[in-house]
Parts: C-alpha cells; sequence; structure tokens
C-alpha cells in the first residue's frame, strides 16, 4: 500500500458517495447512466468473486463489500425507488457493444485460463469502458450538473492516480501487471477530455455546458 | 508472486 493507491482508493469511494448523495438529497437520478452504473455493478461483481475464496488483509474485504453494496444501492435507487426520474430516453448507448467485445477479449487475452481470473480480467477490461454510456448520455444532451461532473471528476482520477501507483510498484517491488496497466490508461484517457472541461469551467464556477 | 500481487489491489 502507498499513497497513491491509498488516495486512489479514496477517490474512488467518494466518486461512489457523491452519486449516491446526489441521488439521494435530490430524490432523482436526472442525468445519470444507469447503464453505466450497471456496467461498474458488474465489474464489481465479476472481480470481488475472491472475496470468497482469498482473503488478502481486512482493509481489501471491507472496501470490496462498500463498493459492492454502494453500487448495487445506486442501481436499486436509479431502476426502483427514483425510477420515474430516471431520464432512459437520453441514455441510449448499447452497451452488449461493451460487453460482449470485452467478454471475447477476456477469453482471448488473461492470464490463466481459469473462471475466476478469466472473470477478474473480464471485469478490469470492463471497468475500462463503463463510463462510456456516461459521456455519452453528455454528449447528448450537451450539458451535466456540476455534482454529477464532481463525480465523474473522483471517478476518473481514481484510476489516474492507480497508474502512478503502478509506476511506485514497478520501481519500489519490481511489480506490474500489464492487463491492469494497458486497461487502466485506456480508462483515464477515456477522461481527458472532460478533466479538460471540468480544470476550464467546473473549477471557475460554472457549468459543465458542451459547445453547441 | 506475480499474480498474487495484483489481487491486493481493488
Amino acid at each position: 500500500m502507498n499513497v497513491f493507491r491509498l488516495v486512489g482508493d479514496l477517490s474512488h469511494l467518494l466518486a461512489i458517495i457523491i452519486l449516491l448523495l446526489k441521488i439521494w438529497k435530490t430524490r432523482s437520478c436526472a442525468g445519470v447512466s444507469g447503464k453505466s452504473q450497471i456496467l461498474f455493478s458488474l465489474v464489481f461483481i465479476t472481480r470481488y468473486l475472491d472475496l470468497f475464496t482469498n482473503f488478502i488483509s481486512v482493509y481489501n474485504s471491507v472496501m470490496k463489500i462498500i463498493y459492492l453494496v454502494t453500487s448495487l444501492g445506486t442501481v436499486y435507487l436509479m431502476y426502483f425507488k427514483f425510477k420515474a426520474t430516471y431520464d432512459s430516453n437520453h441514455d441510449t448507448f448499447r452497451i452488449e457493444f461493451l460487453v460482449v467485445p470485452v467478454g471475447g477479449l477476456s477469453f482471448l487475452v488473461n492470464h490463466d485460463f481459469t473462471p475466476l481470473e478469466i472473470l477478474w480480467t473480464f471485469s478490469i477490461y470492463l471497468e475500462s469502458v463503463a463510463i462510456l454510456p456516461q459521456l455519452f448520455m453528455i454528449s447528448k444532451t450537451g450539458e451535466a450538473e456540476t455534482i454529477t461532473s464532481h463525480y465523474l471528476f473522483a471517478l476518473g482520477s481514481y484510476r489516474a492516480l492507480y497508474i502512478v501507483n503502478w509506476v511506485y510498484r514497478y520501481y519500489t517491488e519490481g511489480f506490474f501487471d500489464l492487463i491492469a496497466i494497458v486497461a487502466g490508461c485506456v480508462q483515464t484517457i477515456l477522461y481527458c477530455d472532460f478533466f479538460y472541461l471540468y480544470i476550464t469551467k467546473v473549477l471557475k464556477g460554472k457549468q459543465l455546458k458542451l459547445p453547441a | 508472486s506475480f499474480k498474487a500481487a495484483i489481487k491486493d489491489e481493488l
């Protein structure tokens, strides 16, 4: 555990909590992509199956359980409790175009051809593109609420911090995992356009609006 | 080891 990894994990947790609080306080999930939230839940479910097979640390298990419960909670709020506020007309990304290729790739490129390892690989690849329905939705409506942009900034920062963590681990432990690194870089690159808008607009007190 | 290492991450 190093500081980049820890701050990355906390940033990830902060993102999830920001989104949950936004939905809970406003009693609305307008502007949030339910499809991205379903994909993130699928990411956690397929990655954290090792909760039952492999104990690493109390921190590791507790965080896994928190991520699982909070992401499933978000999906519950969106598709059940506050379903009437869900903006499905603008959430039209076809997730099968992500899940099917990612599923195929995880069978072809993995560390070990075993069920748990393939599911772990699937979750890493899927996470890298799971935000696309949300970004697609923002590009369709042309704007995002400020609280939603804080959510996206915290979520994007998390994987960027993980990349720094992997560089650090390579130099201090000689450790690297190419699957995680490549997917993590793809994931972070997808946020670059958003990061630019966030820094130039949201941090200066303006709402995030795309040029018409 | 190589694979055990990544699994300590989230």
